[in-house]
């Protein structure tokens, strides 16, 4: 099969951003965005789930020193967006696998699932493409998730 | 600035999974995506918000022609993966917008999002990488958002 998994990367300059309560309707995260774009503020990973009800949460990240600017901007916002929560966490961890062709080898993302699962670190968000499986997670287990999965995906030998 | 939006991709051939009620603990995503590996069913886009609650959404596309597979494999690990509801919806479409560098231009994601509110077209689901901004939308929509974002990122005079 070739070496699908090129390698695994950690970010911990980044902070977790949620907003509940965001109603499934159209303009709703351009609202969020395009304030935050004007800003200047540098949006990484942005994760919005399908929803049944009349409300969803979107998560995403920023770089730690925009955390002040983006709550304050957000909450002065708040009528505008209509959001019933912000929530911001600094203590997470964005950890990647990066490969290729991951889409025809679906077992690459659950192997990285269950990597985490047998070390009992909770994944609180997920975002992949056919190239990167990404996840966050709490960020006292950086180093655990990156190593664990390092040799999950046999990288070392690579070397 | 130089080019940072390359393309905008369309693809018509997947369908839509939500399983909700999912407890945030860890090994629970790997209970999901480990059944499917095995059953050999790519799975494409995963999404996963954080949460304040005890449980959460994923959501995830897998080939249309997966989809009977799929919702037998699943229903019946219910009791073992724990989920609520099992939805599947056959009439999305999965557009992206594809660059580089678009972490530091995060305008970039507004700009995709704000397109698709003019045009009235709800967001389902959300995933970005610095190097791709994925969206689903109701099929019906896919020809107008993509003509309408390649128009917004002026691709048509790269050509
Ligand atoms: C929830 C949010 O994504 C909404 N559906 C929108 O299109 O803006
Ligand atoms: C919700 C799900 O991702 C859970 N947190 C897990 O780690 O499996």
């Amino acid at each position: 099969e070739g070496e699908i998994v090129r390698g695994v990367t950690c970010s911990q300059e980044e902070a977790k951003v949620v907003l509940s309560g965001i109603q499934d309707q159209p303009g709703r995260v351009a609202s969020v965005f395009t304030p935050l774009a004007t800003a200047g503020i540098n949006v990484d990973m942005i994760v919005q789930n399908a929803t049944q009800q009349e409300t969803t949460e979107v998560t995403f990240t920023i770089p730690l020193n925009d955390v002040v600017r983006c709550k304050e901007i957000l909450n002065n916002l708040r009528e505008n967006i209509g959001f019933h929560d912000l929530v911001i966490d600094k203590n997470v961890s964005k950890i990647s696998v990066v490969g290729i062709g991951m889409r025809s080898h679906s077992g690459v993302a659950a192997k990285a699932f269950q990597t985490l699962a047998e070390l009992g670190i909770n994944i609180q968000a997920i975002a992949t493409s056919e190239i990167k499986i990404t996840v966050l997670i709490d960020r006292k287990f950086s180093e655990l998730a990156v190593r664990s999965l390092h040799s999950r995906y046999e990288l070392e030998k690579a070397g």
